[in-house]
């Protein structure tokens, strides 16, 4: 493990970290993690928000926030950007949405400590890390750097999402990371014409891995079209879960 | 661009390589990928499948082959997997379901080459390859060696999964590869119980993107539970989409 650079572990002492991660894209990390940081911040939380997706960054739409630059302090310092009381920055504030990341793995961590070293974060209770799929550089680094942190599962409840996330899950318990809980995440539909539920993406995976892991499921959030919307123009739907959740990490 | 060894453009020399991607994870890649080759493979044609995602790996579970191994010839030579007609290989056959793979990048690209070089895939019409979500080391090794190769890009109809979808597509064109389509997936959903129609991913994302990039749409696939039952249960559910799209490839 790298040696922590001195700045960098003041910044962040004393300040709860939570990485929120799957293993699996598409279940929806980056969508509880934007939701879940501006949940805290409606209740007077200081909240910092890392977009450590390089390649597939998304919390700049999720918070309307695609054309806003963070302000440069001096050549090394930069100011996060604010949106809804949450600071956060993402590679999206810096490239147009539609720009490729075209990067081997050691530019991703440079970049990661970039986001950690040179952004003034000021005080914070808490500092949510939207991780990008896999258990590779960007993962193992952020687990490493802050042995202290935790890790929020987000998952759908098919197996091949269940099975994907698990390891993400053993990634942490190899790096000696607890893990605070589980989202299932588009856990049914209830259709709008009819009413009628149907689970899309099955049941039961959720409570086989929290149950294998030791964990509890923190929420669950159904298939919401408006929470999709709200994705999509950049105002985040406090779905009611994140907000129980916020309660419990 | 690392010199091709010259084993490697021996075996794929005349053979029709076509990358699965889409830089946004959970769009259906994978799905598609294992469904389009087990259609061709219906059809006649010579098909291998590699699965390019080292730390997200799914194909073995969507084609039912959990606890199958490939045949080791010799200590450099593996043949591959063979179901439906296929040839695959998959980390996901060397490892159990949920163990994580912790690697940086440069172990991917070792794997990979393994994979291209040390696999005897024999006599091939075509070689599909299911690339993982992002950007990174893997989708841009694969573009670089085999620049002969196509993209299909697998999208759902919202924002956020659209715009991470043309990263990839603007990295293909960076490095000269042919787009041949697009296939967007979970394009609606069909109530079972009243027969009604929901976009609950929204509609209109991916002809935006087909008209920019100039590329045609090759095919739409409903959100159906039999699809997503097929994958969890290794039992590839020709959806009839895939099979109009073999006919395009
Ligand atoms: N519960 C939900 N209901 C409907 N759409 C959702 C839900 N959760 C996430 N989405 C949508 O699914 C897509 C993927 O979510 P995202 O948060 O980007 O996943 P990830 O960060 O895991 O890749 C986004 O378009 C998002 O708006
Ligand atoms: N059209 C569809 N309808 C229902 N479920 C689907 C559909 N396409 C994919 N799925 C399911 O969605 C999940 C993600 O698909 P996958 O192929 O693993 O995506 P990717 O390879 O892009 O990560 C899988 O559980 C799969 O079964
Ligand atoms: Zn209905």
């Amino acid at each position: 493990v790298e040696p922590l650079k001195l700045g960098m572990s003041d910044v962040f002492a004393g300040v709860k970290i939570l990485a929120i991660g799957s293993g699996k894209g598409g279940v929806g990390k980056s969508t509880v993690s934007a939701n879940l940081a501006v949940a805290l911040a409606a209740e007077g939380v200081k909240v910092g928000l890392l977009d450590a997706d390089i390649y597939g960054f998304s919390i700049p739409r999720i918070l309307g926030l695609l054309d806003v630059q963070p302000t440069v302090l001096d050549e090394n310092t930069l100011l996060p950007i604010q949106a809804y009381g949450v600071k956060l920055i993402s590679m999206g504030n810096f490239l147009q949405e539609d720009t490729p990341v075209i990067w081997r793995g050691p530019l991703l961590i440079k970049m990661i400590e970039q986001f950690l070293n040179d952004v003034d974060w000021g005080e914070l209770d808490y500092f949510l890390i939207d991780l990008p799929p896999g258990t590779g550089d960007v993962p193992l680094t952020i687990m490493q750097k802050f042995p202290e942190s935790r890790l929020l599962l987000v998952t759908t409840p098919q197996e091949t999402s269940v099975h994907v996330a698990s390891r993400t899950a053993h990634m942490a318990q190899k790096t000696n990371i607890r893990i605070t809980g589980i989202i299932e995440n588009m856990a049914y539909f209830v259709c709008p014409h009819c009413g009628e539920r149907t689970e899309i993406f099955g049941h039961g995976g959720t409570e086989r891995m929290a149950s294998e892991l030791g964990v509890p499921i923190l929420g669950r959030i159904p298939i919401e079209v408006s929470l999709r919307e709200g994705g999509d123009i950049g105002r985040p739907v406090l779905a009611t879960a994140p907000q129980s959740t916020s309660a419990q990490v």
